[in-house]
């Protein structure tokens, strides 16, 4: 563990929590795309089934709980609680646009063709893209919510801040992983426009306001 | 790579 990952699990544990509040808050998921969180619950599903077979940690074994229990928790507000808040009018976004290739190149470039490693491998894929949803939802809203932009924010400076653990550990412990890294990378540009939009604009208690 | 037995990372 170093400082840049155990951050980044912070940063990504504060965006979870900050999205879950505010649906819960507000009693509403205005803004929120549905789709983005199935795609997120997916992801720690497939990535974490070996919850079970094999212990890291405590922290390991806690977070992934925390991710699962909250991800399942926020879909069920956004598609069960809250159903009649949900945009689903903005929230049109294609996944099996995204669905398709990220099972393709989860077949063909793996480190091992084996159940458990082709799912963690999905899964790597799937998340770098599993944000699309909500950035296509927020442009054609054409703006988004302050906390949701926070939300965003710490969602997307989590991969960021893995990208420097992987250049920590490749030079301290030698190790890399370059499925994880090439998915991470994609992962955070995809957030690019919105940190500038959001440094630029959100943090002068500006609204986010996408050029629609 | 040497690939780290089980993943550590979440």
């Amino acid at each position: 563990m170093n400082i840049f990952r155990l951050l980044g699990d912070v940063s990504h544990l504060l965006a979870i929590i900050i999205l879950l509040l505010k649906i819960w808050k507000t009693r509403s998921c205005a803004g929120i795309s549905g789709k983005s969180q199935l795609l997120f619950a997916l992801t720690y599903t497939t990535r974490y089934l070996d919850l079970v077979t094999n212990f890291v940690s405590v922290y390991n074994t806690f977070m992934k709980v925390v991710f699962l229990a909250a991800s399942y928790a926020t879909i069920w507000l956004i598609y069960m609680k809250f159903r009649a808040t949900y945009d689903q009018n903005h929230d049109t976004f294609r996944i099996e646009f995204l669905l398709l290739p990220v099972t393709i190149l989860s077949l063909v470039a793996n480190h091992e063709f084996t159940l458990i490693e082709i799912l963690w491998t999905w899964s790597i894929y799937l998340e770098a893209v599993a944000i699309l949803p909500q950035l296509f939802m927020v442009s054609k809203t054409g703006e988004a919510e302050s906390i949701t932009s926070h939300y965003l924010f710490a969602l997307g400076s989590y991969r960021g801040l893995y990208i420097l653990n992987w250049i920590y550990r490749y030079y301290m412990e030698s190790y890399y992983d370059l499925i994880a890294i090439f998915a991470g990378i994609l992962q955070t540009v995809l957030y690019c426009d919105f940190f500038y939009l959001y440094i630029t604009k959100v943090l002068r208690g500006q609204r986010l306001q996408l050029p629609a | 790579t040497n690939r780290a037995t089980g993943k550590d990372e979440l």
